[in-house]
């Protein structure tokens, strides 16, 4: 169940479309501060259906909106693809290739896709339940959090270990 | 679920005695159950000593050596239960060149089950990768992916 | 006391908005009161803009931008009120090299009235060190200083 | 008034007398992972009066007296000197050298010397009152602490701003 590609438009300061092919063992992400490695992170953690804004570094979830430079004016709607390759049928969609998407309208309206179709993000969870994959397992390790984990409180630990039982 | 609570400790807690002596070249360390009468509503204590020192609270390691106890957790749970794939922002960042080395290491290690996105400054890092993608911003705020090859230079200054 | 708050507020502002700009080479920056009214007891808001970006919640910026964002802000708080010597333990983690060098160029316009102690693993900070000491731990967990020498190779590295 | 030494002798992992020079502009502490860089600079803090362990990574004030290693027994005294240059008199002390003194026994009792004098702490903080040395300047930035000023609260930050009142 690989993650083949990632396309984010309009999400944070990926403005125009952007496609990252992921399809390798080891894929670097370098550039300077500021410039939006964190960002593409972040583009991850949104389309696999996060509902904090603090997790995205913002206050609201518009803050994820494209909201304009020196020369460019603010977007309208964010949308974020993840494309997994399903040859191994761990997703129970019968489909080689499924295209996770999720989309924001400045009006705050938001929509989930699974393939192209509308879905609601409780199915959206259901299609990644007992795949490893998902926001409170392990899988994304943002910025600075490292050092959060053994400096959290022994009850606070256990989340790591309910997920993996 | 008491079992299966049980069941993932146990491993996890194997996994991280194995994982942490390799991290570490040596030491010592081990996860515990502060009430394990009590499985379900427990805390979890972690204990980590790096090789050549004595048992102390984990409050008292380095920056770096918190964050190879915490990447030995890591890859502790990813054995336990695989995860398709991992995204790592900076975690490099408090190692020092042997351990980014280990780090990068026990990486490889793990390439059958996981797949991982890598944001790094590391040169050491980078050797690693089997793509780069480089992230850059115009004057006008807005991010562009290039593509980025290790050049002579830096491939040699690593190696 | 309220005057005596005012003027040094007044004063750190002023240095934060010139020390800002120099740091990122352009943008614009700002601490507010958030209750100007009540000086002994008001907030204090911090408004950072990177060049080329609209004005957002500081929140939003990159780990890079906010490490820099401090650097400014401490710096300010000398610039007002001197301090004979200044400890930083690994504040260059999350620079990349070119905020590096603006970094440790910052320092130089400081040494006349501090001096600076400086914990790093960059080599690109070293090399703007006057002196460097190591410290190294036999296998008995016993701490020892060293003296170290950048070799040429390092340096040329860095320049 | 230039910090021109440090001695620690028996202070976390220095076991032995540990001398550094620091009488120049920009000194660098170098070393791999957990060799004792950050414990120099928790020398530092403590000799300069600091009361609080968890400002040390400490659960109790003991927890810095040196406690063994494979084959090294604890010590049952810490000590940590720092030496200034006051030839310019910015200590309202009359001596062109100034060393500041701090001892903790394994018992708990502890002990405040200025040039080998016993002192009280509060002697200690008059002693650098108005000089911009002391716990709640910014002149100690702690190993990852860059990232925790910004998040603090609005409330929270006063006091970079009141210590230079
Ligand atoms: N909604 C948005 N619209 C436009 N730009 C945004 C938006 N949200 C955040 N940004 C910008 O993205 C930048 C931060 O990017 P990011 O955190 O990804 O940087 P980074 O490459 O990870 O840098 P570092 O190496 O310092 O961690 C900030 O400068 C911020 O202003
Ligand atoms: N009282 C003590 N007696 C002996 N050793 C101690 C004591 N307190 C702390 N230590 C040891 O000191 C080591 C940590 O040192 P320190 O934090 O200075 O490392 P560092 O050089 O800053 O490393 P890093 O680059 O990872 O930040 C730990 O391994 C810890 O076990
Ligand atoms: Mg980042
Ligand atoms: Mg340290």
């Amino acid at each position: 169940m690989r993650l083949k590609k990632l396309i984010a438009h309009g999400f944070k300061s990926f403005a125009d479309r952007t496609e990252f092919d992921f399809d390798h063992g080891i894929t670097g992400i370098v550039g300077p501060n500021g410039c939006g490695k964190s960002n593409v992170v972040d583009a991850i953690r949104w389309s696999l259906g996060e509902q904090r804004p603090t997790k995205l570094r913002g206050s609201g979830m518009t803050d994820v909106l494209f909201n304009g430079g020196d020369s460019r004016k603010s977007v309208s709607l964010a949308e974020v693809t993840l494309v997994f390759d399903n040859s191994s049928r761990k997703l129970p969609i019968d489909f080689d290739e499924v295209a996770v998407s999720r989309r924001l309208y400045r009006d705050g309206e938001s929509m989930y896709l699974i393939n192209k179709n509308p879905v609601r993000l409780r199915d959206l969870k259901e299609l990644f339940m007992d795949t490893g994959v998902g926001l409170d397992t392990y899988s994304v390790m943002e910025q600075g959090r490292i050092d959060a984990f053994l400096s959290a409180g022994v009850k606070e630990r256990r989340y790591l270990f309910e997920e993996a039982a | 679920s008491r079992e299966l609570f049980t069941t993932a400790f146990v491993e996890i807690r194997d996994n991280f005695r194995v994982l942490f002596r390799k991290l570490f070249a040596g030491g010592k360390a081990d996860i515990l159950l502060t009430e394990p009468e009590d499985v379900l509503e427990s805390g979890i204590e972690i204990v980590a000593r790096p090789p050549g020192k004595e048992p102390r609270s984990i409050s008292l390691l380095s920056g770096g050596e918190r964050a190879m106890t915490t990447i030995a957790l890591l890859f502790s749970v990813f054995k336990t239960r695989p995860s398709p794939f991992c995204v790592l922002d900076e975690i490099d960042a408090p190692l020092d060149e042997s351990n980014i080395d280990r780090f990068t290491g026990m990486l490889e290690d793990f390439l059958e089950q996981t797949q991982f996105l890598i944001v790094t400054h590391s040169k050491r890092t980078m050797s690693v990768a089997d793509v780069l993608y480089g992230v850059t911003m115009g004057a006008s705020g807005v991010s562009k992916r290039i593509a980025v090859h290790m050049d002579r230079e830096d491939q040699a200054a690593v190696a």
